[in-house]
């Protein structure tokens, strides 16, 4: 996260880390249910196996797990069925753990978005993750808030690009705080009534963040995904066989 | 022969035939890139060692060329590349007809420099003395008026300019006026309107079992089933039997999708592809705990049974407890269920409400926020 700083303990307890063998991290995942957590799909390219996968919840420091972390294997990736590797459409995957986690204070779900739900425009949200700018991978997770971009107002940043109706700008005009590499399939949520947190986005995709950073970042629109999302996990639990 | 341009004579693999220039005869064009020029036939090889038309359409000249057109480095650069890939070919004395060496020298002159800044060469097989002057004895090629100055592969600019017709419509303004996303319907971008509005999508979303258009139309009329049977979302056809019985029949499982809901009038469930309403008796906290989950609605905040109101429309119809119901682990609710008869003994159905279990709560932060005295 560009502009961040280090969050707190238990901070954001449904922020993953999805690791994979050696490579350690490889990208951010958040969890929605106990056995059942979300990351963008362009994280699993060359390696769609499940076995390949870890994901390790209650982290505040990648380098110290420390007691309240758990880790868990991965049961099965559901890529959606249009993703679209070219224009990065339709970035996002459903993974089923191998167990349930248990719930704490370091380890909870966030909620996913009722149909229709959008984030305000102009509304500041947080993104999360432990990416970096190319150079050093800190081990702390970091956190920044960024404000929700209009749709046209994206567009304008990206004209080589084409901002699809499952995607979600937040940011800055001049990327003062953005997501990088390693912060990808991370959250970004904003809070609502009563202090509970609803998950808008994954972080997805955006202009280069390891030079100078220009516009805004942009993320898989979750609440395009909340029925496909609940369908899978559905169909994944009553209809095994 | 080494092309396939020999005539007949040559076809019997007479020793002539070891001879390319024995191997002469005029060919129409095929290659798109040079379908508008102002002869229609050609020889090979051509004047850049290709011995075919599938060969030179498969060249990098052929897209060296194309691309070199979109600078507007000569106004008759295309037409010079297509003396070059697909010479004319004189129907009488069946010899080619090279372009003029004045025209290569301008070609070459104007648009060098262009691929040099691309770090580009100028193709080397197209030395200009080894076609002869205009206006000598050899015959050879100019550009009449009318000439093209853009090929099929492209399009042409208000402007004159001629772009790549991949970028006609990209969202992308490639002509100097931005002519080419003018009047960008869903054709000019090969794609498919949806049907009552303007929304384009590519061929391959029609019947994907993804809406895309409004109105779903591109989900419209996508299968023909028999009267007793259902339409799966991928357009499957299902015995009307088998809907939502709690197991997969549709290979993409739509037919037990959405079989289970929630709404003010209670808990409806489908049953062979009709609603039905649950009987309240036997039913129990399980179930209404099942059915929350199930439906990703979180856990039963509110349940009753509520008397069944006669007067209300509709045929009754009853689905009732299965005897086995807690035999049935990992089947949704609709598979704990069955249809007994149109009665229900209480006369009473199920009514459900379910709030979003505690997710999105950040206790740890609330551990640090305990006021400490300074």
């Amino acid at each position: 996260i560009l502009g961040g700083r280090v969050s707190r303990r238990g901070a954001w307890p449904w922020q993953c880390s999805l690791q994979s063998g050696q490579s350690g991290h490889v990208c951010g995942c958040v969890l929605i249910a106990r056995r059942w957590a979300l990351t963008v799909a362009h994280c699993f390219e060359g390696r769609e196996r499940a076995d390949l996968w870890t994901v390790v919840l209650g982290l505040s420091n990648l380098d110290h797990p420390g007691v309240h972390s758990q880790r868990r294997g991965v049961r099965s990736i559901i890529v959606h069925p249009r993703y679209n590797r070219a224009v990065v459409d339709y970035d996002i995957s459903v993974v089923q753990l191998d167990a349930e986690v248990e719930e704490t204070l370091y380890v909870r779900p966030v909620c996913l978005p009722r149909p229709s739900q959008l984030p305000t425009p102009d509304s500041y949200c947080y993104i999360t993750g432990w990416g970096h700018m190319g150079n050093r991978m800190p081990f702390k997770l970091q956190e920044g808030a960024v404000r929700i971009i209009s749709l046209s107002q994206c567009q304008s940043y990206f004209d080589m690009k084409t901002i699809t109706p499952r995607m979600l700008c937040a940011g800055y005009d001049a990327g003062t705080v953005d997501s990088c590499m390693g912060d990808s399939g991370g959250p970004l949520v904003c809070e609502g009534p009563g202090g509970f947190w609803t998950l808008f986005g994954l972080t997805s995709w955006g202009s280069v963040c390891f030079s100078k950073v220009l516009g805004p970042g942009v993320y898989s629109n979750v609440t395009h995904f909340t029925p496909w999302i609940q369908q899978q996990i559905y169909l994944n639990t009553y209809l095994v066989h | 022969c080494s092309s396939a341009s020999c005539q007949s004579s040559c076809g019997g693999g007479g020793s002539t035939c070891n001879l390319r220039n024995n191997c002469t005869a005029c060919e129409p064009i095929s290659l798109e890139l040079c379908m508008n020029l102002p002869y229609n036939l050609t020889s090979y090889p051509n004047y850049l060692g290709h011995q075919s038309q599938r060969e030179s359409a498969v060249s990098w000249e052929s897209s060296l060329f194309p691309a070199l057109v979109q600078t507007g480095c000569y106004q008759f650069l295309m037409f010079y590349a297509c003396t070059l890939l697909v010479p004319k070919c004189d129907p009488l004395t069946l010899q080619r007809v090279p372009p003029c060496r004045s025209l290569c020298r301008t070609a070459k002159e104007k648009c060098e420099s262009v691929l040099g800044i691309v770090g580009l060469q100028w193709p080397e097989d197209s030395d200009c003395v080894q076609f002869p002057e205009d206006g000598g004895d050899a015959s050879c090629l100019l550009p009449e008026d009318g000439v093209d100055e853009c090929s099929p592969s492209h399009f042409k600019c208000r402007s004159g300019r001629c772009v790549l017709a991949t970028k006609r419509c990209d969202g992308h303004p490639d002509c100097d006026d931005r002519s080419d996303e003018d009047h960008c319907g869903c054709s000019e971008r090969a794609l498919w309107e949806c049907p009552g509005s303007s929304v384009c999508i590519q061929t391959s979303m029609i019947c994907d079992g993804f809406p895309d258009c409004p109105l779903l139309v591109d989900e419209a009329n996508c299968s023909v089933c028999r009267d007793n049977e259902v339409s799966c979302n991928n357009h499957q056809c299902v015995h009307r039997t088998l809907w939502c019985d709690g197991r997969k029949h549709c290979s993409d499982s739509s037919d037990e999708w959405n079989c289970v809901s929630l709404d003010s009038s209670g808990l409806t469930v489908l049953r062979t592809a009709s609603e039905y309403q649950v009987c309240a008796d036997e039913w129990n906290p399980e179930l209404s705990a099942l059915t929350c989950q199930q439906l990703g609605l979180g856990v039963p905040s509110y349940v009753a049974m509520v008397t069944d109101d006669p007067r209300s429309p509709g045929r009754r119809r009853w689905l009732h407890v299965h005897p086995e119901w807690s035999q049935r682990n990992g089947t949704a609710l609709q598979g704990r269920l069955e249809k007994r008869s149109h009665a229900c003994h209480s006369r009473k159905k199920v009514s459900l409400f379910c709030s979003r279990d505690d997710c999105g709560l950040r206790p740890a932060v609330g551990v640090h926020r305990h006021r400490k005295k300074r």
